[in-house]
């Protein structure tokens, strides 16, 4: 029979590894301050 | 299997700019009072497809105040953004576009303005004037006597106030007024309106002639006043500008 892994093993396998150095993308807004914050 | 939605819009990407820099134009376009304001920052864009090739875009835009009034003919590229230290006024402005193959416009758009405040100016500049109330009689006293003393030495038309466009009171080391407020010319010269004030009135809207006006009063330790006006000469598609009367001024 076929075992069914928990999803939760599962899912620790199957995750990406995140290589060294990653940088997670700006957020998307707000954008950029154009002359000064008040 | 569909099309995966498309990414969504980034505040920084250049279609998001696209959008405000059409926005912030339709906002001074349709703005008679007070400086023109250029974008600052994108807070927020939202992208509600409404079938094929349209959708409603809603904008939230963080707007700077320039030193350029509303009736001059600067283009906006060319205004100065009012420093932090001049007491900077910002602009938030809510603005629902669409965009119809490709083509983007304005539906609708609501702005607050407000003045920095003054705590945060002083914390970073303790010695810098603070915006003055519009009607403040300190306020009232020099836009009113530098009209005056303008009409009374100009060789060309009789020029009636419009509204103030800012002022600021400097209390150390001397007490100084200093004001900028918009004018425009009327049916009169200078020399006619000393006769009958009364009869002079804006130039209709197909010969209109706004300018600007800065008045700087010293009240102590010496009295002086000085004051520069500067016409821009007729501008076709200029707005109609209701005429203030002694008591009513606008803000901006």
């Amino acid at each position: 029979s076929v075992k069914k892994r928990a999803v939760a093993e599962a899912a620790q396998h199957d995750k990406v590894p995140r290589p060294v150095g990653f940088v997670p993308p700006p957020p998307a807004c707000p954008g950029r301050i154009l002359h000064f914050d008040i | 299997v569909p099309a995966a939605p498309p990414a969504p819009l980034g505040c920084d990407d250049p279609e998001s700019q696209a959008a405000a820099d059409i926005a912030v134009n339709y906002i001074n376009g349709h703005s008679h009072h007070g400086y023109k304001f250029t974008l600052n920052r994108i807070e927020d864009i939202r992208v509600v497809p409404q079938g094929p090739n349209k959708d409603i875009i809603f904008l939230e835009l963080d707007l700077l105040e320039t030193t350029c009034p509303i009736l001059s003919p600067t283009p906006l590229e060319n205004c100065t953004v009012r420093s932090f230290a001049e007491h900077a006024v910002e602009g938030d402005c809510d603005v629902k576009m669409q965009k119809v193959d490709g083509t983007l416009s304005v539906l609708a758009s609501k702005c607050n303005s407000h003045a920095d405040s003054s705590e945060d100016l002083l914390k970073v500049c303790p010695d810098c004037p603070l915006l003055a109330k519009m009607n403040d009689t300190d306020v009232l006293q020099t836009v009113s006597a530098a009209l005056n003393d303008y009409n009374s030495k100009t060789t060309e038309s009789y020029l009636r106030l419009l509204e103030i466009g800012r002022a600021k009171i400097q209390y150390h080391p001397g007490h100084t007024i200093v004001t900028e407020f918009a004018v425009g010319a009327t049916n009169c010269s200078a020399e006619e309106a000393k006769a009958n004030v009364e009869a002079c009135q804006l130039l209709p809207k197909d010969q209109s002639n706004f300018g600007f006006c800065t008045a700087v009063m010293v009240k102590h330790p010496s009295q002086d006043l000085r004051v520069d006006c500067q016409l821009y000469g007729h501008q076709v598609g200029a707005p109609d500008i209701p005429l203030l009367s002694a008591h009513w001024y606008y803000t901006s």
